[in-house]
């Protein structure tokens, strides 16, 4: 058993109060993520439906990410069905 | 499908959707287990060079090329980081790392909502007739999303992220995931985006059915889909030794049972489990079953597994009996032995049978396809029902469409039943589920779409919801099978679809972006919760919102049990989008409860996209007992156009 284990989650950024001194929003949510998990890597980065990128984190790291600024939300991932 | 362009007044030769490139221009992406490119479902001739905005592609994988694309299937892409991210790697000697389906549920659903026209589809010889989609023109983006263990909200959201860059017109998701909050569904906040590009988005209402409370995308900038029937049945009799007939439905092909009735046991008497009744693999003692028909009771495993549980055991064939979750609705499957399915009560007389003759017997009669079969269409058991668990003041499902017994394209890599011993290939399968209904509206949006190039997704759900139909030509409302008995708005929406009067609906409920936001305000979403969705900072502004003024086509009214009288106002404002014309009220409740006044009652429009507002005042005079339910309708014509939406009054 992990004594630290990682889920899923999709973390939504408020892109518009990225600092200006990030040429990329890409760059501001991977130093975001850097700055709570050393390990974490980004799966997808949304560009469209939202600003935001999806990772896998421990509770520990969730509740440090929540922190951070421009930060809006951390939502764990969830299964769907097909009907 | 078969059947259904016909039961939908599709496909006359002086259609009122012609043949023409403009619907052509129409993508719909579709999110689902990937898609089978080999169907004729699939074949692109006759269709012109891909659109021009197009900015998809046809992803590379296992068994998957650039070459599996063509003018009809023009994109094709697979998000499975998120799932990998959980499950682990993919097997890839289980299901195929690419937009491949090797489920078949994308392949129908795909070829359903914008399938080629293919003469001669069947499903051994079933529902036979010329397949195809609701747009046979529009051009098919597939999405695969949901793998063998699941599909995951990550990958669902960057499809749909994906989707909406690559330009499509029409998202089609036959699939939900419980009742999030609409900021925490990323289905519904990928919708929200999706809408903001003027794309139509369909989903399926879900498949919990009968229960209240059990629907799924509820989100009002989704189209939200409930099932129907058709008026088409797969009769295969039940003969009892007693002389008795009942009947059932199948799709069985195969050997036929010998002439004679034969042996019959319940499953129940012949298993030592506790769960006997209901066929589960291994429960079955075969010394009792072998050379004998079985009865099972539905619920729990697979209704086909049942099947190849008996004919494990020996069983010569099936009799499957609903039980009271499913009542009498039939749901016909290609078992792999000889089986019928039978409604509850049924089902009851059949065991009442076995159990009172000391040699009870029986044999099945397979009657092949039937249509023209009344009343149809009725609504699915299955399919979810409202009221709305998240926004009661919104009235889902939106629609119904035909989700029942529906024949479209099917994977090349399983059987029609799904399961692993079941060797046997079929080009189209029948299934039932909303996943089926939703992709028929999305196709039909589609044909809208190609009509009206300038109508925003709010006002083509508007043009399917006001003309849909509540009554079925002898002027009774139609029926839920659930119970018998008429069906509610909370079982069919706005009604069942009718795309030939979609296409000039008169007028239209429609919304905008800032209409939506205003919704989200009214709600009081935080801002946070709210630039979730919309991805900009503070779109409340310090004024009053309300749920009852959303431009919504429908009515949900809520009032407090407590009795006394409670005055509820509701504006709407209607867009004319047709000729110049006035338009008279007129309105029908079940209820005395409530008086309904509507200011005014009588509309002119002079010209296209003028727009009218008008105000209804609901009135309820007196105490309802709580978790009481009435309904009505209100309608707007011209003699020519029939404006309708339908009202549901709920008191707690």
């Amino acid at each position: 058993v992990e004594e630290n284990p990682k889920s899923t989650y999709i973390i939504r950024m408020a892109k518009y109060q990225m600092p200006a001194v990030f040429e990329h929003h890409t760059r501001w949510y991977d130093s975001s993520l850097k700055s709570v998990s050393g390990s974490a890597e980004m799966l997808y980065t949304y560009n469209n439906v939202v600003h935001g990128y999806s990772t896998k984190l421990t509770a520990q790291e969730v509740e440090a990410l929540k922190a951070q600024p421009g930060v809006l939300s951390v939502w764990p991932e969830l299964k769907y069905e097909l009907h | 499908t078969t059947r259904t362009p016909e039961f939908l007044g599709l496909g006359k030769s002086d259609s009122i959707y012609p043949e023409s490139d403009s619907g052509s221009d129409v993508i719909i992406g579709v999110l689902d287990t990937g898609v089978w490119p080999e169907s004729k479902s699939f074949d692109d001739t006759g269709l012109g060079p891909v659109p021009s905005g197009w900015k998809g592609a046809c992803e590379t994988g296992t068994n998957f090329s650039a070459s599996n694309c063509n003018r009809k299937l023009i994109g094709a892409r697979f998000f499975s980081k998120g799932y990998e991210a959980t499950l682990g790697p993919i097997d890839t000697s289980r299901e195929s790392k690419s937009p491949r389906d090797d489920d078949g549920h994308g392949t129908h659903t795909a070829s359903t909502a914008a399938g080629s026209v293919v003469e001669g589809a069947s499903l051994f010889g079933y529902a036979q007739g010329s397949a195809r989609g609701m747009a046979t023109r529009a051009r098919i983006a597939a999405y695969k999303v949901c793998w063998v263990g699941g599909c995951f909200s990550s990958d669902i959201l960057k499809a749909i992220d994906q989707a909406v860059e690559d330009n499509v017109n029409v998202l089609s998701m036959s699939l939900g995931g419980g009742m999030s909050d609409y900021y925490r569904d990323s289905v519904a906040v990928g919708a929200f985006a999706a809408m903001e590009k003027g794309i139509f988005v369909s989903c399926s209402a879900g498949n919990a059915g009968p229960s209240s409370f059990s629907l799924s995308n509820l989100a009002p900038w989704i189209t939200t889909v409930g099932a129907g029937t058709l008026d088409r049945d797969f009769p295969a009799y039940v003969s009892l030794g007693n002389g008795k007939n009942f009947s059932g439905v199948s799709l069985y092909k195969g050997n036929t049972l010998p002439g004679t009735l034969l042996p019959f046991i319940y499953a129940a008497n012949a298993s030592n489990a506790t769960n006997g009744n209901l066929c589960m693999m291994g429960t079955l003692i075969p010394e009792k079953v072998a050379g004998k028909i079985v009865i099972c009771d539905r619920g729990v495993n697979a209704r086909v597994q049942k099947g190849s549980v008996v004919k494990a055991a020996g069983g010569l064939g099936m009799v499957l009996a609903n039980t009271a979750a499913n009542g009498e609705e039939l749901v016909a499957d290609a078992h792999l032995l000889p089986a019928t399915s039978v409604g509850q009560k049924s089902g009851d007389d059949i065991k009442k049978y076995l159990s009172s003759d000391p040699k009870p017997s029986v044999t099945i009669l397979f009657e092949g396809t039937k249509v023209g079969v009344q009343p149809s269409p009725v609504v699915a058991a299955f399919s979810s029902r409202g009221p709305n668990s998240i926004t009661p003041e919104i009235l889902k499902p939106d629609i119904i469409a035909p989700g029942v017994n529906i024949l479209a394209g099917w994977s090349g890599a399983l059987g029609p039943t799904g399961l692993p011993i079941d060797d046997r290939r079929v080009p189209f399968n029948i299934i039932s589920g909303t996943s089926m209904s939703c992709p028929h509206v999305s196709g039909l949006a589609a044909l809208l779409k190609g009509a009206h190039p300038d109508w925003s997704p709010a006002a083509i759900r508007s043009a399917l919801m006001t003309t849909a139909y509540t009554v079925y030509k002898n002027g009774r409302n139609i029926l839920d099978i659930a119970t018998g008995k008429p069906s509610t708005p909370f079982d069919h929406g706005a009604g069942h679809v009718d795309p030939i009067a979609a296409h000039d609906p008169g007028l239209v409920y429609d919304l905008t972006v800032d209409d939506y936001v205003n919704f989200l305000c009214a709600l009081n979403y935080t801002d946070d919760q709210i630039s979730g969705l919309t991805r900009k900072e503070g779109s409340c502004k310090a004024k009053k919102y309300s749920v009852t003024d959303f431009n919504y086509p429908s009515f949900a009214v809520n009032f407090q049990s407590t009795g006394g009288s409670t005055v509820a106002k509701y504006t709407r404002t209607l867009t004319n989008v047709g000729p110049a014309g006035t338009y008279k009220v007129s309105l029908k409740s079940e209820t005395q409860m409530v008086k309904v006044s509507v200011v005014p009652e009588t509309l002119t429009f002079s010209q296209r996209n003028e727009k009218k507002s008008y105000t209804v005042t609901f009135n309820a005079v007196g105490a309802m007992k709580p978790n009481s339910n009435s309904f009505g309708h209100i309608e707007w014509s011209d003699g020519k156009h029939t404006v309708g939406s339908p009202i549901a009054f709920s008191w707690s």
